[in-house]
């Protein structure tokens, strides 16, 4: 553990945490995206699959469970509960189709593994995540610059989750620097990066607004 | 299965 990595997993619980109170607040889930939602779990079950098979530490194996459940309450809330259910326009949340972004992830998944002689289905799972995982915000991005004007909580959840990405890259070089028996992985880096640039023209909006002290208000 | 540090991770 280091303090990118600290920093990042705890940018990630407090993005998650800003989302819960801004569904709490406006007892509406317009301006979020289910699909990005929903990306998500697929991410963290898929990924976290290790949690039956290797024990890292307590810490991880907590954060694992709650983001799976945090992210499960959090879809239940926009599918099934009043006043979210009725409120929720799946219109608004057209962008991309979950199977157009799971069916490429998986068939890139299965070829790295294949390259890199990887084939048990926990390890194919845990790369195809890593991919899955960059692509997971865009649904939300589409659906901020939708509605042009972002809402106060919604611009901090998604400012909090592309930290959560920057602070992880930190974490990757400070970890190639100091451990000893550390490996890279090229996949989680490029994938890293690309999810990464995904938040920067969002991240330049942001901080204009802020320091202009304006409404956050996305370009057409 | 543990071939990269990244496994450990978040």
């Amino acid at each position: 553990m280091n303090i990118f990595r600290f920093a990042g997993d705890m940018s990630h619980v407090v993005s998650i945490l800003v989302l819960l109170l801004r569904l709490r607040s406006s007892k509406s889930a317009v301006g979020i995206s289910l699909k990005t939602q929903e990306l998500f779990l697929i991410v963290f079950v898929t990924r976290y699959l290790d949690l039956f098979t290797t024990f890292y530490s307590l810490y991880n194996s907590f954060m694992k469970v709650a983001y799976i459940a945090s992210t499960t309450y959090i879809i239940w809330m926009i599918r099934f509960q009043e006043p979210y259910k009725s409120k929720y326009d799946a219109s608004q949340d057209s962008f991309l189709h979950i199977k157009f972004a799971v069916a490429p992830c998986a068939g890139l998944a299965l070829f790295a593994c294949l390259v890199k002689g990887e084939l048990s289905p926990i390890d194919i799972l845990w790369t195809f995540s890593i991919f899955l995982e960059a692509l997971a915000i865009v649904p939300q991005l589409f659906v901020l610059q939708r509605y042009r004007e972002v809402e106060n909580l919604t611009g901090h959840y998604v400012f909090f989750l592309g930290a959560y990405r920057g602070l992880y890259i930190l974490n990757w070089v400070y970890r190639s620097y100091y451990e000893q028996f550390y490996r890279h992985n090229w996949l989680v880096y490029v994938s890293g990066a690309v999810q990464t640039a995904l938040y920067v023209d969002f991240f330049y909006y942001y901080v204009v607004s802020k320091y202009y002290g304006g409404k956050l208000t996305l370009p057409t | 299965s543990s071939s990269s540090a990244a496994k450990d991770e978040l």
